[in-house]
């Protein structure tokens, strides 16, 4: 494995969002990883609709919350085809499903993979770098006050509350840490992202794991 | 300057303004202790952000509303050495 890989210096990886007042970490983070494998795999990046998983994958609470894993179950059982952003905006607010007829153009998902990677975090490095950047949950309670910075303390594992999107790594300082993207703007943390030591499931980011095949 | 800065609009003296006020010094002392497990150049830093007005009761009900779903060990190649 190299010592530091980013998948934002590929250009594959969609810009910092904010999901605003509305639960909805789980879709932003599912869509995320859906957004970088489609530009590693040669299409333009394009942002898709965290909307139309808001609105439609039943499985899951809308705004309330839910899981990246049932949205992802949810996308593969059904084949539904994501459309982009500018189709199905993100309006913060659960709202109807709106259908697209087969032919509609769009990115479905085919497979996924989800592990506990807990014990493991070099295995997990192996997966971002050969699968792309991967959906995960933590414990980000103490991330209400978080300004930049590695994360080392003041986070549990096995109580995960909040999904993220981890983009890369870096190993080549006094303290590894994975780099991850969130859904809460770029005013929050380092411009979006936050950074958590790897070693130890620091956050619980380990805990639950997912890649995405298109 | 936080009402400035993050562009909150309750007026100073309302109720709604005194009860943030309230949650803004409970995160300062949160901030406090946070930031005093480690003072190493690259470690995390903890303060004053967008949702320093809101109870962590608050921020957790819009913000942390992931479900968690357990996922199996990974048992892959290990990757030792």
């Amino acid at each position: 494995l190299p010592a530091k890989f980013d998948w934002r210096q590929k250009a594959v990886v969609a810009p910092v969002q904010n999901q605003q007042a509305c639960g909805s970490c789980w879709a932003f983070s599912v869509v995320g990883a859906m957004q970088s494998v489609h530009a590693i795999e040669g299409s333009k990046l394009e942002q898709l609709s965290v909307q139309q998983v808001l609105d439609c994958s039943y499985k899951n609470k809308g705004c309330s919350g839910g899981s990246p894993l049932w949205a992802l179950d949810w996308l593969k059982q059904t084949g539904v085809k994501l459309v982009p952003q500018s189709e199905y905006p993100y309006k913060a607010k659960t709202g109807i499903c709106h259908f697209f007829s087969q032919s509609h153009g769009g990115v479905a998902v085919t497979n996924f993979t989800a592990h506990d990677f807990s014990g493991q975090e070099e295995a997990m490095m192996g997966q971002l770098v050969e699968r792309g950047p991967l959906t995960a949950i933590v414990d980000a309670v103490s991330w209400q006050d978080y300004l930049g910075g590695i994360i080392q303390h003041h986070c549990s594992s096995q109580w995960s509350n909040h999904a993220i999107l981890v983009v890369g790594y870096d190993t080549t300082g006094d303290i590894p840490y994975w780099i991850v993207q969130n859904s809460w703007g770029t005013t929050w943390g380092n411009e979006g992202y936050v950074y958590i030591k790897i070693g130890g499931n620091v956050c619980g980011i380990a805990d639950s794991v997912a890649a995405v095949f298109l | 300057s936080f009402r400035k800065q993050f562009h909150r609009l309750y007026e100073i003296g309302s109720e709604e303004s005194d009860r943030r006020h309230r949650y803004f010094q409970d995160a300062t002392k949160r901030h406090a202790y946070l930031n005093s497990f480690s003072a190493a150049p690259q470690s995390a830093r903890y303060g004053i952000n967008q949702f320093s007005d809101l109870s962590q009761e608050e921020f957790r009900d819009l913000y942390l509303q992931a479900q968690t779903s357990r996922a199996p060990c990974f048992s892959g190649p290990k990757t030792v050495g």
